[in-house]
């Protein structure tokens, strides 16, 4: 564990608390891509599954299981409790445009060919791309609210941290993981859009509203 | 690499 990975994961966490105040305090999930939220929720119960056969650490463990509850609670949230509110008809991005070639992906280019590897595998490309309906839907409404572009950043954040963990480790390890650091650079870089917006409009007061 | 570690990261 080194600082950049702990800042990551922390950041990492704050993302997943604030889309829970978001929908909480306003009784509402508009603005928020359920599209998104399922694709992450596939993205932590095929990278976990880990949890039943490996154990690294308590906080490894304890991590893992906040982020699939988590990510199953906002799900409930939105497609249950706050159903009203889920915005669907802005939220038409077609899932399987990305659960097909990140399966395929995972099949051709993995360490190992065995289930739970080709999992973690799929997992990981998911997890790249995961954001995309999201920033869809930021992209055909043209605004978020900006409690949902903080939670973007924090969630954006995460992953840029980690990319500096994995240049750290690289050096004070040797350790590296090709995969992982392929998808979490092409993850970061959906984000520099967003970035850019949230640092030149929310972080000046302003609502992140695209140009028309 | 980590091939054969297990992943230790989230």
């Amino acid at each position: 564990m080194n600082i950049f990975r702990l800042a990551g994961d922390l950041s990492h966490l704050l993302a997943i608390i604030l889309l829970l105040i978001k929908i909480w305090k306003t009784r509402s999930c508009a603005g928020i891509s359920g599209k998104s939220q399922i694709l992450f929720a596939i993205v932590y119960v095929s990278r976990y599954l880990d949890l039943v056969t490996t154990f690294i650490s308590v906080y490894n463990t304890f991590m893992k299981l906040v982020f699939i509850s988590t990510s199953v609670a906002t799900i409930y949230l939105m497609y249950v409790k706050f159903k009203a509110t889920y915005d669907h008809n802005h939220d038409s991005f077609r899932i399987e445009f990305l659960l097909v070639p990140c399966f395929l992906l995972a099949l051709l280019i993995n360490n190992a060919f065995t289930p739970l590897e080709i999992l973690w595998t799929f997992s990981i490309y998911l997890e790249a791309v995961a954001i995309l309906p999201q920033l869809f839907l930021v992209s055909k409404t043209g605004e978020a609210e900006s409690i949902t572009s903080h939670y973007l950043f924090a969630l954006g954040s995460y992953r840029a941290l980690y990319l500096l963990n994995w240049i750290y480790r690289y050096y004070a390890e040797g350790h590296y993981d090709l995969i992982a650091i392929f998808a979490g650079a092409i993850q970061t870089i959906l984000y520099c859009d967003f970035f850019y917006l949230y640092i030149t409009k929310v972080l000046k007061g302003k609502k992140l509203q695209l140009p028309a | 690499s980590s091939t054969k570690d297990a992943h230790d990261e989230l």
